[in-house]
């Protein structure tokens, strides 16, 4: 940013800068650290339960599932998000360099795992149906 | 169904109950989950019985399996330390079988309760509704287990007894005596003093069953001695329809998806 808005006296701006940034006040910073923890991209639980569904009259198994979600933002400095890949390092400074053409790096799953679900069918008979893909177990910055 | 069925991060590294939930919200969530899981509705089936052995074989398979650490998919643990292994006598083909698909029916029978008309001793009639069997899918393979257990007789000391699987071939509806021919499928010479089940290869009769839902009249299992005679299963320790739940027939079907279905709508 220094270097797109540097003005033609760049130490007075500098300064400028440096006083704006003193007059922060030192709660407002630990908000702003809190709230970036809670920005971050990482993977959130999510739980959805066959048992409070009233399905357990025909899913035998499992009770339930941790579907887990991949949630925050990928912003800068990348190296600080979860399993950043070096695309969305690219596609992040092309961000920069353009906000409103070019988004952030999403944030998304990097690893899916299987689920298996054995229920009853109409007949009698019993399935054990594989769920591929259906758990993230790791999210990052894509 | 009071509850929420959906539980969410509170961001404090637990997991609480998602906010209430209005009864349209909750019947679209039901919809999604079920489209999620491939299914258009929510089955009802009649009655459960866990404690026979066809839902106990998928139960097995489903304790025993573990994810692969590379693909995320779920296969038959290699150590085996699961029961299924010991208790259906999984074999190493059946594991890769088993690893491959991505639906595995288990058929409990119903032979005993059907064609009454027919002169052949009902506890060895096997019938298997595979009209839920969907048809978008490959079909790997189709095994039909019978456990031999103790033999209460000693038949074994001096004679070898032979099981014989037989599909009923029919016309149309044709359940008279006459009408119905028996083609076998699969042979076993009894192994004395072997406790387990025996494995079958029945997927030509299920692929026939799968395309013709009205040819499937179902399997007969016959048991003879080396002279020929006729023996009722018992005598030799199998179990038949009229056996123990958690030892009588069944037939497990493996399917792996053709190729890859169109995005769900939602």
């Amino acid at each position: 940013l220094s270097r797109f808005k540097r003005s033609p006296n760049g130490k007075r701006g500098k300064k400028k800068r440096n006083r704006s940034n003193s007059q922060t006040s030192s709660s407002s910073l630990k908000d702003y650290i809190q709230k970036q923890e809670f920005s971050v991209c990482q993977k959130r639980n999510l739980y959805v339960s066959f048992r409070d569904l009233g399905w357990q009259d025909w899913i035998i198994a499992p009770d339930g599932y941790a579907a887990f979600f991949c949630m925050g933002i990928c912003s800068f400095p990348i190296n600080s998000q979860m399993n950043a890949t070096n695309h969305a390092i690219v596609q992040t400074l092309t961000h920069l360099l353009e906000p409103f053409l070019y988004p952030k790096p999403s944030c998304a799953p990097t690893k899916l795992n299987s689920i298996s679900v054995l229920y009853f069918d109409d007949k009698q008979n019993v399935n054990l149906r594989k769920y591929s893909k259906m758990v993230a177990t790791s999210c990052g910055c894509h | 169904p009071e509850h929420s069925p959906i539980y969410v991060d509170n961001h404090k590294g637990q997991t609480v109950a998602g906010e209430e939930i209005s009864d349209v919200d909750r019947a679209e969530i039901q919809e999604d989950l079920l489209l999620l899981l491939g299914l258009h509705r929510r089955p009802r089936p009649a009655f459960q019985e866990v404690q026979s052995s066809a839902p106990q074989f998928l139960m097995d398979i489903y304790n025993s399996m573990v994810d692969d650490e590379d693909t995320g998919d779920l296969k038959l643990d290699p150590e085996g330390v699961g029961s299924a292994w010991k208790d259906f006598n999984i074999t190493t083909v059946d594991k890769q079988v088993i690893d491959e698909s991505d639906l595995i029916m288990s058929f409990i029978n119903h032979g005993s309760k059907l064609f009454k008309e027919l002169e052949l001793p009902r506890s060895q009639l096997l019938w298997f509704d595979l009209t839920e069997v969907p048809m978008d899918e490959n079909q790997l393979d189709t095994s039909l287990r019978v456990y031999q257990g103790y033999a209460e007789d000693a038949l074994f000391d001096y004679q070898s007894v032979t099981l014989r699987i037989f599909q009923l071939i029919g016309g149309e509806g044709e359940t008279r005596p006459d009408d119905i021919q028996l083609k076998e499928v699969g042979a076993r010479v009894l192994e004395p003093g072997y406790v387990g089940w025996l494995t079958f290869n029945v997927s030509s009769a299920a692929d026939l069953w799968r395309m013709f839902p009205h040819s499937n009249l179902g399997l007969f299992m016959e048991v003879t001695s080396e002279g020929g005679e006729q023996l009722v299963p018992g005598q030799v320790g199998l179990v038949d329809a009229y056996g123990e739940q958690a030892r009588q027939p069944f037939m497990t079907a493996f399917f792996k998806q053709q190729q890859l279905k169109r995005p769900l709508p939602r």
